[in-house]
């Protein structure tokens, strides 16, 4: 074997039944994309640090999954996304945590990875630093899914119940 | 949250994962991706790994960390270090999800323990495939 690779979207306890026709036809429509640039990049001999990178960027633009556009929200309402990359070749490394404003933050993990001496930057810090490294940052609002959102107001609603309940 | 794992042609392994998190979290919580050997790793002379689920159990557990040492010490392939891991020690603690990796020969491994995982494979003999549930 030349080159190979895998993707994943995401695990859970999930069925058939929880999703229409329609869905899994995106979704596995969005997963055949992403592979298809991953192997675009190895074929044409590419590393596997950047077929990494350039599918995991199309997945985060990609609404479907939870990360980047499309990320879950906290409690508080906002996105906060974490990224991490690593290179097998001399065991470096690179991640951010809980950023909200950065629109791929796989990039960024990248970016500390290949520009810094670190190996984890945390919120505005590591916001920063990839503005500071030309990352492309976005207002927090490019993130919202209603799907998301809906899911969050009903994770509200059960905890508030719950609340209630025992008042 | 979403993964990916390669090998190129020049014999480097790569990996990456990146996520939103959970619903409702609270506190500034850190799940596994953005933890190095927890939810993503990477070593040329094993493999490449990217991890999704419960990411409290795959911090504790070390799992893409796990899969990597098993292959270096003791020997075991791809689908055996990954199936302990994942199937064995992680299903026993009751921690949910699963893992892609590539070896350094290209093998893959997409291994779950939950119903589902959104996945997808190929390598340069042609061989690839998009799935959804575990069965």
């Amino acid at each position: 074997v030349e080159w190979a690779i895998a993707i994943h979207g995401g695990a859970g306890n999930i069925n058939p039944d929880d999703y229409t026709k329609d869905q899994l036809s995106a979704y596995n429509q969005a997963l055949g994309s992403a592979l298809e640039i991953g192997k675009k990049v190895l074929s044409q001999g590419g590393t596997s640090l950047d077929a990494v990178e350039q599918v995991i960027r199309y997945m985060e633009d990609c609404p479907l999954f939870n990360a980047g556009k499309g990320a879950v929200f906290n409690h508080d309402g906002k996105n906060e996304m974490d990224a991490s990359i690593m290179d097998g070749n001399g065991l470096r490394a690179g991640a951010v945590a809980s950023v909200g404003d950065i629109k791929n933050p796989i990039s960024a993990a990248r970016l500390v990875m290949d520009k810094s001496q670190h190996v984890m930057m945390v919120g505005k810090g590591a916001s920063k630093f990839a503005r500071s490294q030309g990352a492309e940052i976005v207002d927090s609002s490019y993130f919202f899914t209603q799907k998301s959102w809906d899911a969050l107001q009903k994770a509200l609603e059960k905890e508030n119940s719950k609340d209630k309940k025992m008042g | 949250t979403v993964g990916c794992v390669a090998l190129d042609k020049q014999g480097n392994l790569a990996a990456g994962t990146s996520t939103g998190g959970m619903t409702n979290k609270k506190y500034g919580r850190v799940g596994d991706s953005p933890i190095i050997g927890a939810g993503t790793y990477a070593n040329n002379n094993t493999c490449a790994v990217s991890a999704t689920g419960h990411g409290e159990y795959f911090i504790r557990y070390s799992v893409a960390h796990d899969i990597s040492v098993l292959i270096e010490y003791k020997g075991l392939s791809l689908t055996d270090a990954s199936n302990l891991v994942v199937n064995d020690k992680l299903k026993k603690a009751e921690g949910q999800g699963g893992i892609i990796a590539v070896d350094k020969y290209g093998n893959i491994s997409l291994t779950m323990n939950t119903s589902g995982m959104f996945r997808a494979f190929a390598n340069s003999n042609g061989e690839e495939g998009v799935a959804i549930f575990n069965n």
